[in-house]
């Protein structure tokens, strides 16, 4: 069984090595409540 | 430290603390002073504005760590062999004498990074058989914390734990580890490469020994440019380069115009701007094969590691970083997971049946025409059975033998209750956790997602880049994905996470989110596998055909999230615990999956 999550455009800032583990077509074996990423809204108001 | 616990070396005498600073605090002492020469020699050399790149990749140093593994004793006579992973890396002894006390004293060479993975696994494996060993315990330590103990003997004993029952301890193994000074590992890597290229070995370098060095790093520089540099090597002008004439001149020269381009040994192309790093890397390289009962290395996995004769085979086996997951064609046997917590890669085995049968069906285009002449119906026909089945009162007696397959994979102390409390398979298979055994990141901030369920994830930025890099089926969109019930406008090129999950897995999918729960749509379709070999299948469109539920989140923080629970074979099933209009926390039960159709 699988569960996707599609988030708007723009939207989320998936954390970088969930990011880079899926370009190399490898999968992370993650955790329920481990980070995923964070809304860009607040990533760029951090950034400021 | 790790689950050994049992520190039993001789760590006892520890009166006189003051004297014996820690090995880590020794460690940052010689990095310190190997920072301060190193600025100190690059202000001489090559001026104060390069010195800040020098700074910033010692400061990306921690050290070279020598992990020796010196003998364990285990509950029984058997012959054994022992592997060590670290992130990425696999590496495994020698096979024992027939014994209950093996003595291996295999050492390697382990590069620890700040922020590199530092948690070892060692695992023992018994090798009775021709073509299969057989896992019989580990144990985990953090190398870093290893480092830190102060003891008079380097050499200290862990307890190996019973892969199947964390309580239990099925032996011990006896290891030690040491930090190398980084000035030794300038050196050693001067006096390695030196004797590469030292044909006469009389210890220094003549022109053509050096010419043949240049080249050798993959340096195309002119033969007028070698002479200029064996001459500014040639500090003492006597004709030939020594070993510290040679380490200056990597030293120096580096940094100005980089002589090392390439490892010889492995042909990586090396950072130019990080000479630290590129020592390191060639040191490693360089050490492969050589010295005292050194580890085979070459592995991934232990598992992979630990094959019998199989091993052979794959003992050289390389990976480029793009096919490093999912192999396709006839290796498509295993598939390797990259464990986000102990950041190490661990293999997933599918039975080779399953795979050939699954190829069969779903990488060709034979196989899915087959498909669409009643297997579609098969596949809604067995799910529904197993249904039945897992419901029964009989099947209940299925757990055990479940247990014992996964048996380092499902951690029962974490299960809500105990074994007895599940009358039948399917009860067992949407088991709940204990509270807190699944902590919630950053929960009191809602502008921070979390990951849905125990899974194996993949996360693209866009709908573009996971058709480019992983679903391969030829009509998968977010519009059919979502169905027609949804608008897609928003959603077209958002950001998409995978999260699949193996039978093992809690099979609990909790929100990622905060918010409210906008709608349900239900969408029939078929129950194919969601296994990669089918979702990197161009003929298969799994995401889009399957039988799902799409839920739609609205959120303060991220605007409107889709959430969408996929059935697939056998595990057909899908329980909502929310309903539209409920406000939900991140973290919260959403629902879960279950055998039936």
């Amino acid at each position: 069984s699988t569960v996707i999550c599609v988030f708007e455009e723009d939207s989320i800032q998936i954390d970088e090595d969930l990011l880079q583990n899926s370009e190399r077509s490898l999968e992370t074996l993650v955790s329920v409540g481990m980070q995923l990423g964070i809304a860009r809204k607040k990533r760029a108001e951090m950034d400021l | 430290m790790g689950n050994g616990g049992s520190r039993r070396g001789d760590s006892s005498s520890s009166s006189d603390s003051e004297s014996k600073s820690s090995r880590v605090s020794r460690l940052r002492q010689k990095l310190h002073d190997y920072r301060q020469s190193h600025f100190h020699r690059r202000r001489r050399s090559s001026g104060l504005s390069s010195h800040l790149n020098s700074l910033s990749s010692a400061d990306d140093f921690a050290g070279i760590a020598l992990l020796t593994l010196i003998r364990a004793e285990m509950k029984f006579k058997d012959k054994w062999l022992a592997c060590v992973s670290l992130g990425e890396q696999t590496f495994r002894t020698e096979i024992s004498d027939n014994t209950d006390k093996p003595v291996w004293n295999s050492e390697k060479k382990l590069l620890l990074e700040r922020n590199g993975p530092h948690v070892a696994r060692i695992s023992i494996f018994e090798t009775n058989r021709v073509s299969k060993n057989n896992f019989i315990g580990y144990c985990e330590i953090d190398l870093l914390e290893f480092l830190d103990l102060d003891s008079d003997s380097d050499a200290h004993v862990f307890d190996l734990l019973d892969p199947s029952s964390n309580d239990m301890v099925v032996g011990n193994i006896s290891l030690s580890c040491a930090i190398e000074d980084p000035f030794e590992t300038e050196k050693n890597f001067a006096r390695r490469i030196l004797s590469v290229v030292d044909y006469d070995e009389d210890g220094t370098l003549s022109f053509s020994e050096f010419s043949d060095l240049v080249n050798g790093f993959g340096n195309q520089v002119l033969a007028t440019k070698k002479e200029e540099l064996f001459k500014a090597a040639d500090t003492n002008g006597d004709g030939v380069v020594s070993m510290d004439e040679l380490a200056a001149l990597l030293a120096i020269q580096q940094e100005k115009e980089p002589l090392i381009n390439s490892c010889p040994v492995c042909g990586e192309i090396l950072q130019v701007a990080d000479k630290l790093n590129t020592m390191i890397h060639l040191t490693l390289c360089f050490d492969e094969g050589t010295g005292n009962q050194v580890m085979t290395g070459g592995f991934l996995t232990d598992k992979q590691a630990s094959y019998g004769w199989i091993f052979k085979l794959s003992e050289w086996a390389h990976y480029s970083s793009y096919n490093v997951g999912l192999k396709s064609g006839s290796s498509a046997s295993h598939i390797l997971v990259f464990d986000r917590r102990k950041k190490r890669l661990v293999e997933e085995l599918i039975d080779g049946k399953i795979v050939l049968s699954m190829r069969a069906l779903y990488q060709s285009n034979i196989g899915l025409r087959l498909m669409d002449k009643g297997a579609k119906e098969i596949l809604q026909s067995i799910s529904e059975r197993q249904g039945k089945k897992m419901n029964s009162v009989e099947s209940a007696e299925d757990i055990p033998k479940f247990l014992e397959f996964f048996k380092d994979q499902i951690n029962m102390g974490e299960v809500k209750y105990p074994l007895q409390h599940f009358k039948t398979f399917n009860e067992f298979f949407i088991r709940e956790l204990k509270p807190g055994a699944r902590p919630i990141a950053c929960m009191e901030h809602d502008d921070v997602a979390i990951s849905a369920a125990d899974s194996r994830l993949m996360a693209f930025k866009s709908a573009e880049d996971s058709l480019r890099l992983w679903i391969k089926g030829r009509k998968f969109s977010v519009h059919g994905l979502l169905g027609k019930d949804i608008c897609p406008n928003a959603f077209v090129n958002g950001s998409i996470v995978i999260f699949r999950l193996a039978p093992q897995d809690y099979h609990r999918f909790h929100l990622p989110v905060s918010g409210v729960i906008e709608k349900f749509v239900d969408i029939p379709g078929s129950l194919y596998t969601v296994n990669p070999i089918a979702v990197n299948s161009k003929y298969c469109n799994v995401f889009t055909e399957n039988k799902r539920t799409v839920s739609i989140i609205s959120t303060t923080h991220f605007g409107k999230v889709a959430f969408i629970a996929i059935g697939a074979t056998m595990v057909g099933s899908m329980t909502f615990l929310k309903k539209e209009g409920d406000f939900v926390k991140k973290g919260d039960e959403f629902g879960y999956f279950s055998f039936g159709g």
